[in-house]
């Protein structure tokens, strides 16, 4: 293409970079993009350490950031979370954009003095994020 | 994303509480409008508490029994068995529990005797208070926790045989035979200084916890003989093995919606997300001691 344009050098225009990174813009992916965020709590923060014994420390996790339209295939959505974004875009921007949620979790074991000064260790469903999706 | 039932446990349990009475003070909008109460008894523990305004604060005013220091210490090592520093449960262990509760003697009386090596017997009326039992869990395994505590330190390793029996108190109905229960098992005292015996009295609990008994009274003699009658008179310093009143122990399969159900995907044939558990075993001992190995294992 250097030599065409050498010799002819009317015929294509240069694309400078710069139109070419805002070219590329539309399909890339938002800059917060939705993913998992740490969080971590000790329960002494809470103020729940008189009873529960363990464990000291404890890490929820949450899910922040965009949805980027094409979700289907990074975060397994349904096909209606692509409606709900194009119902947004094009038809009625008062519909919320599809949410960053999470997917999946891990369970967590807690150890705590019960009121009658018994002592209980039970594991809880559904305790920590572990993945995020749009929805 | 679960399509387990709804049903709600009939309360919820310490820990969820908190949380949901701490939430329902910080988003006050969080209240559930009146139409929705409607739905209250099908709700999640989580939301029951949120809509309860008046529900106690859980940091000071709920006063709270200091649990017994030994029983404490056991938990503390069940609790490192099973789960990491950032409490996920760990693979490895294999039972199919996911609720341990541990309950002090509310009475004790009529201590007999105490000391054991000599065979004297050593009795003891104990009363348990199970009211924190929910209804939605099942019992799959209760033993009776002893912690020896041997003064002396024990020159070479020394074993026991001992009988335990134990017999209910029921004084509701006289007419029911009391139901009793007794058993023998060898007693071995190794090196270390502290034994925790677990002694398992599934049978005798099953039929009480069934009937929704929550204050279980029962009367337990335990005597113990040298294993070698012989030697217990050459012993020059007679090993002194103080007995306190046992822990009533209970592992549960707690089948409320928060409860973790790891081993149930197992079951369906599905890899459990966090960890996998072994099938086999129905119960292994929390001390990660699958009931073979030393004789404490065998007795459990």
């Amino acid at each position: 293409s250097r030599q065409r344009r050498n010799e002819n050098p009317k015929a294509a225009p240069e694309t400078s970079p710069y139109n070419l990174s805002e070219y590329f813009k539309q399909f890339a992916f938002p800059q917060n993009e939705c993913e998992l965020h740490n969080f971590r709590l000790s329960f002494s923060q809470l103020k729940w350490d008189k009873w529960i014994i363990a464990p000291h420390r404890y890490s929820p996790q949450y899910c922040q950031g965009d949805c980027p339209r094409a979700v289907g295939h990074r975060y397994g959505s349904p096909v209606h979370t692509m409606v709900q974004n194009l119902i947004y875009e094009k038809l009625d921007p008062s519909v919320p954009r599809p949410s960053c949620v999470p997917a999946e979790y891990s369970p967590l074991s807690v150890l705590t003095i019960e009121p009658d000064g018994s002592i209980v260790y039970k594991e809880y469903e559904d305790m920590i994020a572990t993945r995020c999706t749009c929805r | 994303p679960h399509s387990r039932g709804r049903g709600g446990s009939g309360k919820a349990p310490g820990f969820l509480a908190a949380a949901e009475d701490v939430a329902s003070e910080l988003n006050p909008v969080l209240q559930l409008p009146e139409g929705a109460r409607r739905g209250y008894a099908l709700l999640p523990p989580l939301l029951k508490v949120l809509s309860d305004r008046g529900a106690p604060s859980w940091d000071s005013e709920v006063p709270r029994l200091q649990p017994d220091s030994r029983a404490l210490r056991f938990m503390k090592r069940l609790y490192k068995m099973s789960a990491t520093k950032e409490g996920i449960p760990k693979a490895h262990k294999g039972h199919l529990y996911n609720t341990v509760r541990l309950f002090t003697p509310c009475l004790e009386c009529r201590h007999l005797h105490r000391d054991l090596v000599k065979g004297d017997i050593h009795s003891v009326d104990l009363l348990f208070n199970l009211d924190r039992l929910t209804a939605l869990e099942h019992l799959l395994k209760s033993v009776l926790l002893y912690s020896f505590d041997t003064s002396i330190p024990i020159s070479s390793s020394i074993t026991f045989i001992c009988h335990l029996s134990i017999k209910e108190h029921d004084f509701s109905s006289q007419v029911c035979p009391s139901i009793s229960h007794s058993l023998a098992f060898s007693l071995h005292f190794g090196v270390r200084k502290r034994k925790w015996v677990e002694i398992d009295v599934t049978s005798f609990l099953q039929p009480l916890i069934a009937t929704s008994r929550r204050n279980i009274h029962m009367a337990v003699n335990f005597t113990c003989q040298m294993g070698d009658p012989q030697r217990s008179t050459k012993l020059e310093n007679p090993v002194n093995v103080t007995l306190v009143p046992p822990s009533l122990l209970l592992y549960l399969n707690d089948t409320s919606e928060q409860a973790y159900h790891g081993w149930n995907l197992l079951r369906q044939g599905r890899k459990s997300p966090v960890r996998a558990r072994q099938r086999d075993s129905p119960l292994v001992d929390p001390t990660g001691d699958k009931g073979e190995g030393n004789s404490q294992g065998k007795r459990a």
